[in-house]
């Protein structure tokens, strides 16, 4: 929690809602939201209630912009564009190229994309993945590329679409970022389908190295190290609120 | 136009009239009937009064502010009256039955930001405009 606005300041009138006006109230302001009704999260296991990478991500962004709410034009402001809506997706599947040491090496990543707001307007889409150093590739240079998965076929290899090409050292350490939002159109056209992105890592000289070995984190990292998209939308105004 | 209105008292001595007693238009101006002059209210709203801290992260209430107050001529700079606010009020002076005072109501309004958790568990950050109010002005 926290940022603006935390308790009430003092000297502020203050009464209890019977329930009928606080279901009242719920629903205007609901409305005003933007939201059909009130969303009802499932509680996490208690094993997983450690910090998660996505909400700590957004927290940060979420700090960064109510600072940014009174003023048009600062810099949180500009770093999101025209985005007035940002969604997370956790990673929900994963899967790794399990032949050997046959190349080339990667890992797939699925998302689940039916949460998607209908008549938005994608701006931008972030996939975010932690590198720690890698221990096997000192001091090499490696490319790090992302491609959608169009199309899956069962005698041959998937389709797929280049998305984003960045180059690092090996030893370095941090979030990756890579733009994924030329993705976005196709799913928005296809929201029942799962958003499959497959990442491949090779060295300056072209060999194909396991994003593993690379020090690219995976399902199987802590809590807030592991991968997730993130999408920047321009929200169409309150579309689902009726006139009165 | 506002002329007829003051109605002046063959003055007995060489006394100045005190501006507070003036008659007309500065009768209501600076809340003789105990209004307050046009300006920013504070109001709160807690989500957590609405059970909501199960899915709304952040914040847990934010302050949204009203405007209250009179809008009676004259209207001062800081009114941020609008033109069609001073001749409204003006107006309202000869025909007070007739046409209202001008309304006090928001001039700026800013955006809040609200951080929750949908019914997938995603984290969804939505940045909602004109739901706080930043100034006040007599429209």
């Amino acid at each position: 929690g926290g940022g603006p606005g935390l308790r009430p300041p003092p000297g502020c009138p203050q009464r209890r809602l019977g329930a009928r006006e606080r279901r009242d109230v719920q629903r205007e302001i609901l409305a005003v939201l933007g939201l059909p009704g009130r969303p009802r999260p499932r509680a996490p296991p208690a094993a997983s209630r450690l910090p998660a990478s996505a909400p700590l991500f957004m927290l940060d962004l979420y700090h960064a912009m109510a600072g940014d709410d009174d003023e048009d034009g600062a810099p949180a402001e500009r770093r999101l564009g025209r985005a007035d809506l940002v969604m997370s997706f956790v990673n929900m599947v994963e899967r790794d190229r399990a032949l050997g040491h046959q190349e080339p090496h990667w890992k797939e990543f699925r998302f689940d994309l039916t949460q998607i707001p209908a008549g938005e307007a994608v701006t931008a889409a972030e996939f975010r993945i932690y590198k720690v150093p890698s221990i096997h590739l000192l001091n090499r240079t490696l490319h790090v590329s992302m491609f959608q998965v169009v199309q899956e076929q069962s005698n041959r290899e998937s389709d797929l679409f280049f998305l984003d090409l960045q180059t690092l050292r090996a030893g370095d350490e941090g979030w990756l970022v890579l733009d994924v939002t030329a993705a976005s159109d196709c799913w928005l056209l296809k929201r029942h389908k799962d958003l499959g992105l497959r990442l491949y890592v090779e060295t300056e000289d072209g060999h194909s190295v396991d994003p593993g070995l690379a020090g690219l984190l995976g399902q199987r990292a802590p809590r807030s190290q592991q991968p997730f998209v993130v999408t920047f939308f321009r929200a169409s105004p309150s579309p689902i609120r009726t006139p009165r | 136009a506002v002329r007829p209105l003051r109605r002046r008292q063959p003055k007995k001595s060489n006394e100045l009239p005190q501006a507070n007693r003036l008659p007309g238009i500065f009768d209501d101006v600076h809340g003789s009937h105990g209004r307050q002059v046009c300006r920013r209210h504070e109001l709160y709203v807690s989500f957590q009064d609405l059970g909501w801290l199960d899915w709304v992260i952040a914040p847990q209430g934010y302050s949204a502010y009203y405007c209250e107050g009179e809008c009676s001529f004259p209207l001062d700079s800081c009114m941020n009256a609008t033109n069609h606010a001073i001749l409204q009020s003006l107006v309202h002076l000869m025909m007070p039955d007739a046409v209202p005072k001008a309304c006090c109501a928001p001039t700026k309004l800013s955006a809040t930001s609200v951080l929750y958790y949908d019914s997938s568990n995603n984290v969804i950050l939505r940045k909602h405009r004109n739901m706080v109010v930043k100034a006040c002005g007599c429209h």
